[in-house]
């Protein structure tokens, strides 16, 4: 990992740490982006590196780490050159009382100029945003609100591994709500919807409709508007 | 066009249906036309069948997503539309079953409408419901309101939605497109999504079609 940096002036309750700090976090974002990987096709972290906001009982990690994919070992499926491939990684966790939650997840390669989706977008809008401290009971809000999510939605996880990664992606995903209302100059509110649980990749794969963008389509006549009929 | 209009007062929308796990958005927005048009021409609102377009029209990639210009021009080569109860809602793909003896809407023809919302208001108020497409920024934690992204993050070139424009109007004076959406009444406004309108916000002016009954 790099030599530990010098403070910045980040607010009170914000602080870069030394790499030691950022392990078990690290670890645990690590453990989230492997999950469901057989061994052999885990990637593997290299640096990282962060800053901690305390508040109350919990602690936000927001990390920057650099990650490296094995390189591929199935000839019939690997892309040419084959090579390790170096990720970028922005990972969000929160500890409370040594339990870890991974709040956001935004990878992308090293070596591309464009790194990620639209959490990086809102991220340069919202400098700000980022910089606010947790309230102290968040994630005891969060698994609250949760749990009223579940029961409204009428859903069910085959494994606490399951429910804990939906909660994970649901908390994740409240913030995303409260950024997108922030950005909102309408009058909607964003917040709870039965798609909580979803992952932005989830929601387009099954809900969204991709081909509108890419196809061109049958053409029609234009049609005579009203006022000239 | 008027200030306002709403064709669910008038009886020319049914009820909001639910498209499931499936990308079937598309074969939603056209019957939600389809079943305007042909209320308007016939006098009779019918319920039409998703799952027709789902299994039966081979351009389209059922699940995976679709155009409407292309869903007008099945029901065309089919010879119409059965109804919901004749052929209802699966959500997922399976062996076409179109029992033309069944089908109880028929459309001529299909165009497609003005990028002018101005325009696109008046088309709705004198000729039905409209089909259009979005970009569906943000649609995952609506709830309620005017939705009014800001332009960057809702670019209009990434169209990803099918839905269907019933009305429009002002809300303290804030002018909303009133627009019908396939996702069940337990999403947005009883399932209805209500988006800013006279900027071409999230691409809503675009993608905007109609069939044609004569």
């Amino acid at each position: 990992a790099p030599a530990p940096k010098k403070p910045r002036a980040a607010g009170p309750q914000a602080r870069e740490l030394a790499s030691p700090e950022l392990l078990a976090p690290a670890r645990f974002a690590l453990e989230m982006y492997n999950r469901g990987r057989a061994a052999g096709t885990r990637a593997a972290l290299r640096a990282v590196r962060g800053r901690v906001r305390r508040a109350g009982r919990g602690s936000l990690y927001s990390l920057k780490a650099t990650l490296v994919e094995p390189p591929c070992n199935d000839p019939t499926v690997c892309q040419l050159p084959i090579s390790k491939k170096t990720l970028l990684c922005s990972f969000e966790v929160l500890d409370e009382l040594g339990k870890h939650m991974l709040l956001r997840r935004d990878c992308g390669p090293v070596d591309t100029k464009v790194t990620d989706d639209t959490n990086e977008t809102f991220s340069s809008f919202l400098p700000l945003l980022n910089k606010d401290p947790l309230p102290q009971d968040f994630s005891v809000k969060m698994a609250s609100i949760f749990k009223e999510f579940v029961t409204t939605y009428n859903r069910t996880y085959d494994t606490k591994e399951e429910a804990r990664w939906r909660m994970s992606v649901f908390a994740n995903n409240m913030v995303r709500a409260q950024k997108i209302q922030a950005l909102d100059t309408g009058t909607a509110r964003y917040g709870v919807t039965k798609f909580s649980d979803l992952t932005e990749e989830e929601f387009r794969t099954i809900y969204l409709n991709p081909l509108l963008q890419e196809e061109p389509g049958r053409k029609m006549r234009l049609a005579k508007s009203v006022s000239s009929l | 066009p008027p200030p306002e209009w709403d064709w669910r007062k008038k009886g020319a929308v049914t009820k909001v249906k639910d498209q499931g796990m499936c990308g079937s958005c598309w074969a939603f927005s056209v019957t939600g036309n389809v079943e305007g048009q042909w209320f308007l021409k016939q006098g009779t609102l019918l319920s039409l069948s998703e799952q027709e377009l789902l299994d039966c029209d081979k351009v389209d990639k059922g699940c995976m997503g679709g155009l409407p210009s292309n869903a007008y021009s099945a029901i065309k080569t089919l010879g119409g539309l059965e109804t919901e109860d004749d052929y209802s809602y699966r959500g997922h793909l399976q062996t076409c079953s179109f029992n033309a003896e069944k089908a109880r809407v028929y459309i001529n023809d299909s165009v497609e409408l003005s990028q002018n919302e101005q325009k696109l208001a008046a088309w709705l108020a004198e000729k039905g419901p409209i089909s259009v497409a979005i970009n569906a920024f943000g649609m995952q934690f609506y709830r309620h309101g005017i939705s009014h992204p800001l332009r960057p993050l809702c670019s209009p070139w990434l169209i990803d939605h099918a839905v269907l424009l019933v009305g429009y109007g002002n809300r303290s004076a804030t002018p909303f497109w009133a627009i019908k959406n396939s996702w069940g009444t337990d999403w947005g406004e009883e399932g209805y999504y209500y988006l800013y309108r006279g900027s071409g916000a999230c691409g809503v002016n675009i993608m905007a079609s109609s069939a044609v009954v004569n």
